[in-house]
């Protein structure tokens, strides 16, 4: 399976509905600081069901919600939508939050919980996010942490 | 249970080894137990020796050596328990030229199997590409996107 | 003394605003007491506002932004009670071409007063060198310098 | 003043005396990942004093001295010098340590202790490193850290 589209809008500096087709492979992202190469990785994480706001880098969770601009005021509600390819099957895995906090879910358009969101990724072979995304700034320091922290990692991962 | 993680330290460690090999271009690589006598509740350590250098503590690594000690850890890891999608976010930022092209040709040897999501302002690193994006802002706060035909890779200053 | 501590943060308030302004080429930064009532023991606060962008939490901003940020705060100190030398290690790494030409005006600018040691693995920021050292390793584990002339800058890979 | 020559004879990856002379302006630094690039502002760091041996990255006071490699043994010791100019004057600061970990202090060729290498540096307008020295991969950190750390740092400035 692989990634086949994301499907961006409201979330972040992504106020109108974008749509960012992928392939198997490389895809490559470049662009100039704070113009919103991380802010695409954050709609990934957070599409598959991140729950920790800190790990979007966002204090509250109206933090991911685009805050608004000058020109354009704040957006009531931030959604993502992830378009999986599975052996040629599609599997549309969709989160959408207003500014009190709440997610809604859909797993191939019907509602869902996070639970659910969860199960298909597992069917998917998507696990915990640590051992496939390494986030920005964070490269050095993953060799150095403790003893015990390295073990955690390979006895969550047997 | 006991043999269970012993079985899964052990081909991580296999992993670790040769990703090592590819990356470092030579010396040795291994991750271990801390105390095998008390297998249920030790640490894990990993004992890296650069080419040609002596065995040392972690702590003296530089920049760029702790951050390819890292990615060979996570890819040790990852190809334990290989998930369809990897994302890295600027990974190669410590990374001098010579080691941006050793972590291409893992990526190379892996893309075959995994999609990868990564984000740069190394020209060098897209030289893996098979697909680029471009991110922008046009409209300061709003992010934009566009699509750079991999044929113009080499001219793309990042 | 308390009457000290306020003008030596409006001193490097001052500071701070006008290095943002030479960095972000616009925007808008404000150090400031989070507490005004309780001036002895109140914390500080960096309120930023990038060109164009809203006010935000920190925690928001970008890798590059941040680093930017970061170098516009400590420099706001540093001249308040200058030093005869500064030592920067590799601090552009997260920086994008136009942000490095931006921090090499202000050091441009510094360098008058103040001696720096730099070391980068960007071609870019030798762009700023009265003189350049290489280190490199002949025998593995034994570091060994040699001078290149300013002349070649644009030669060196680095 | 201006730092116008480095000695470094034993420290690290310098198991010969080796010497490094500044100008004025921009120093710039390159050379590849763990070719010794940090080790020589270590160099700088412990010569002026330093006594908290993380922060030269190292876990115990040996760790600074040279540690061997294929063909060569481990030192006894590591020494650095430092030559400041000083409106012409020349002011000379070494710092000597054996592998017991008790450093010798010399101003000027005489015996000294760390209280008068602080004293000479004051006299230089050198003060405290957090304001003028940026170690690798801190760059994104400083501002974000605490609002009662950021006090401390402006107070300390004070
Ligand atoms: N909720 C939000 N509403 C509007 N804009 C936001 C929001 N959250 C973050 N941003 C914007 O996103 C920008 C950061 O984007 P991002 O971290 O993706 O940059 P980047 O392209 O990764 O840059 P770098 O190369 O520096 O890492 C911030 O400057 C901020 O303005
Ligand atoms: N006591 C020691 N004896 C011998 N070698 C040492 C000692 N301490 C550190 N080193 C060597 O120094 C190397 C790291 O050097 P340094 O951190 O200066 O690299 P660098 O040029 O800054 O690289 P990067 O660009 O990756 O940051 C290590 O690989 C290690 O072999
Ligand atoms: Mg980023
Ligand atoms: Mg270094």
């Amino acid at each position: 399976p692989y990634l086949k589209k994301i499907d961006i809008f409201g979330f972040k500096s992504f106020p109108s509905r974008i749509e960012i087709f992928f392939k198997k492979g490389a895809n490559l992202i470049i662009g100039p600081n704070g113009s919103g190469k991380s802010n695409v990785l954050d709609a990934l994480i957070w599409g598959i069901g991140e729950t920790k706001i800190s790990s979007l880098r966002g204090g509250k969770t109206e933090d991911i919600i685009f805050s608004g601009n000058r020109k354009k005021k704040p957006l009531a509600a931030a959604e993502v939508s992830l378009i999986f390819d599975n052996e040629g099957e599609e599997v549309r895995l969709f989160r959408k939050a207003y500014r009190d906090g709440e997610s809604v879910f859909r797993v191939n358009s019907k509602r869902a919980r996070l639970k659910d969101i969860v199960e298909e990724l597992y069917k998917l072979g998507i696990g915990d996010r640590k051992y496939f995304f390494i986030e920005q700034g964070m490269i050095g320091n993953i060799i150095t942490m403790g003893h015990l922290e390295k073990r955690i990692l390979i006895e969550e991962a047997a | 249970s006991r043999s269970r993680f012993l079985t899964t330290l052990e081909k991580i460690n296999e992993n670790f080894k040769r990703i090592y090999q590819t990356l470092f271009k030579g010396g040795s690589a291994e991750i271990k137990l801390l105390d095998e006598t008390d297998i249920l509740n030790s640490g894990v350590e990993i004992k890296v020796k650069l080419p040609g250098k002596k065995l040392q503590n972690l702590q003296l690594l530089s920049g760029g050596e702790k951050a390819l000690s890292s990615l060979a850890f996570i890819f040790s890891m990852f190809l334990y328990k290989p998930s369809p999608i990897c994302v890295l976010d600027e990974v190669d930022a410590p990374l001098d030229e010579a080691n941006i092209e050793n972590l291409m040709v893992l990526i190379n040897e892996m893309k075959t199997n995994t999609q990868f999501l990564i984000v740069t302002h190394n020209p060098k690193t897209l030289e893996v590409a098979d697909t680029i994006y471009g991110v922008t802002m046009i409209e300061p706060g709003v992010s934009s996107i566009y699509s750079i035909d991999v044929s113009e890779k080499d001219k793309k200053i990042v």
